[in-house]
C-alpha cells in the first residue's frame, strides 16, 4: 500500500460526506446505496464514521462529471480515466468525481459504481495506489465480487487511523500471490488458444510463448460469472472449449466468453455423485481423452462419446511412476504431461511412461 | 527508446504519444517536446517507474505489456508524487 505524501488523513474521526448530483445510469438509491456501502467498508475497519449532509460543505463532496468539470483535472470520455478523488484537506480535499462519460452499473456489465467508489473514498480518506493487484486501492479498474478490501488496504488505512474498536471480524481478500515464492503452488492450469493460463487463487496468469513474462490479472476481471477459485481445468481444442471445473459444478469457455447453459454439474460427465471436486484436468490431444484427477485416483474420459472410459477410477501412482500421489493442476504438450503438487512440477513422458524431469512449479512463470 | 532522429510509423508515434501523457499524468514526467522526449533518460526513468509499480518487466521500452497496462480503464490519481 501507499499513502500520499506527508501522510495526509482527516484529524477528526467524524468525516461529512455530500452527495451534489447523480448519474442518470442508475436510480438515486442505487447511487445512494453505492456509496453509503463504499463508506462503510472503511468505517468497518477503522474509527471513522461518516454523516451524510445534503447542503452545505461536507468534508467529502462527491460529484459527477465530464471533460473539464472545474477542477483544470479534466477527464477524457468514455473509459480510460473513470474516476480521481483529493487526499484529506481543506476545500477540494477529500472531494471525490466520477466521469460522467462512463457508464455506470450496479453489475459488470460496465463500470461498477461501488467498487470505483470504494477505491475512490479511499483516496479521500488518505491511501495512495497500491501495487497489489488484489488491493482495492490498485490504479487499474477490475471487477470483483465479495468482500472489497485485501489485507494490504486494511493494513494501509489502519496505518493511518488505526482498527476500528468496535470491530466485528472481516475476512479480508488475500494479497495477489508473488510468482516468485519458491513454495508457490498452483490450482490449476490449461491451454488457451495457444497461450498457457495459471490460475491461483482469485488471480490467473497468462503465459504467451512468444512473451517469457507473464501477465496476472483477476479471474473475475475477465470473466465475472467464474467463481473467485478454480479447482481444475482444460483446453479442448478440437471444440475450441475450455472446461473450468470449481466444487462440483463446470463451465465451459469459448475464448473469453461463456457458454450459454453453464454451469453445469461434473457429474454429467459420467462421474459418482461422491465425487465433490476434481484436483487437475489434462487433454491428451493425441488420444482424444481428458484425465480427470480426484484425490489419489484419475478418470478417463472421451471426448468423442462424451462417455467415461471403463476400468476407472485408477491410482495416480500406479500409473505415473515417479509422481506425487495426488496432482494440483496438469497440463500436456507435444508428448508430455506437466504435472503440478504442492511446489514441484513433474515432467512425465506419455510414451515412456516416467519422469523425464523434475523443476519448481513456478519456473513456468519466468522465476 | 528508439533514437528521436529515425522517423516513426503513424502506430509508433500513436503509442509514445499514449505513453507520454500516461507518464505525465502518473508519474509525473515533466512536459516537454515529443522528439525530445523519446530519446530522454527521463522519459526511460519514467517508463521503469510505471513498469515496477505494475510489476512488469523493467526495461525502459515501451513494449507490448506496458502499452497494454497503459490503456487500462483506471483512476486518475497519479501512482506516485502529490
Amino acid at each position: 500500500y501507499n499513502h500520499f505524501p506527508r501522510h495526509l488523513k482527516w484529524q477528526n474521526n467524524n468525516v461529512t460526506f455530500r452527495i451534489l448530483n447523480y448519474t442518470p445510469d442508475l436510480k438515486k438509491s442505487d447511487v445512494d446505496r453505492a456509496i453509503r456501502t463504499a463508506l462503510n467498508v472503511w468505517a468497518d475497519v477503522t474509527p471513522l464514521t461518516f454523516k451524510k449532509l445534503y447542503y452545505g460543505n461536507a468534508d467529502i463532496m462527491i460529484s459527477f462529471g465530464s471533460k473539464e468539470h472545474g477542477d483544470h483535472n479534466p477527464f477524457d470520455g468514455p473509459n480510460g480515466l473513470l474516476a480521481h478523488a483529493y487526499p484529506p484537506g481543506q476545500g477540494i480535499g477529500g472531494d471525490t468525481h466520477f466521469d460522467e462519460d462512463e457508464h455506470w452499473t450496479k453489475d459488470s456489465s460496465a463500470y461498477n459504481l461501488f467498487i470505483v467508489a470504494a477505491h475512490e473514498l479511499g483516496h479521500a480518506l488518505g491511501m495512495g495506489h497500491s501495487t497489489d493487484p488484489g488491493a482495492l486501492m490498485y490504479p487499474v479498474y477490475a471487477y470483483a465480487t465479495g468482500y472489497p478490501l485485501a489485507e494490504d488496504d486494511i493494513e494501509g488505512i489502519q496505518a493511518l487511523y488505526g482498527p476500528n474498536p468496535n470491530a466485528r471480524k472481516v475476512k479480508p481478500k488475500p494479497d495477489a500471490p508473488n510468482k516468485c515464492d519458491p513454495m508457490l503452488t498452483f490450482d490449476a492450469a490449461t491451454e488457451l488458444r495457444g497461450e498457457t493460463i495459471i490460475f491461483k487463487d482469485r488471480f490467473y496468469w497468462r503465459l504467451h510463448p512468444q512473451m517469457p513474462e507473464p501477465e496476472q490479472t483477476m479471474i473475475k476481471s475477465t470473466w465475472p460469472s467464474l467463481p473467485n477459485k478454480v479447482d481444475a481445468a482444460y483446453e479442448n481444442p478440437e471444440k475450441d472449449v475450455v472446461t473450468i471445473f470449481s466444487g462440483i459444478r463446470m463451465w465451459a469457455l469459448n475464448g473469453y466468453n461463456v457458454v450459454d447453459g453453464y454451469p453445469k454439474y461434473i457429474h454429467k460427465l459420467g462421474l459418482p455423485k461422491s465425487v465433490r471436486k476434481i484436483d487437475a484436468a489434462v487433454h491428451i490431444s493425441d488420444t482424444g481423452k481428458t484425465l480427470l484427477f480426484t484425490e489419489e485416483d484419475y478418470w478417463s474420459y472421451d471426448e468423442a462419446t462424451g462417455t467415461m472410459d471403463s476400468g476407472y477410477p485408477r491410482s495416480i501412482e500406479d500409473d505415473f511412476p515417479g509422481m506425487d500421489d495426488e496432482v494440483d493442476a496438469a497440463t500436456y504438450h507435444y508428448g508430455y504431461l506437466y504435472f503440478f503438487h504442492e511446489h514441484i512440477q513433474y515432467e512425465y513422458s506419455y510414451n515412456s511412461r516416467k519422469v523425464m524431469r523434475i523443476l519448481r512449479t513456478n519456473s513456468i512463470l519466468n522465476c | 527508446a528508439p533514437s528521436s532522429t529515425l522517423p516513426l510509423s503513424s502506430r509508433q508515434k500513436d503509442s509514445w504519444h499514449l505513453a507520454e501523457k500516461y507518464l505525465r499524468r502518473f508519474y509525473g514526467l515533466p512536459a516537454g517536446l515529443q522528439g525530445r522526449q523519446r530519446s530522454s533518460s527521463l522519459f526511460q526513468t519514467k517508463i521503469k517507474e510505471m513498469q515496477k509499480f505494475f510489476n512488469l518487466k523493467v526495461t525502459g521500452n515501451l513494449d507490448d505489456n506496458t502499452l497494454d497496462v497503459m490503456q487500462q480503464a483506471r483512476c486518475g490519481v497519479p501512482d506516485i508524487g502529490e
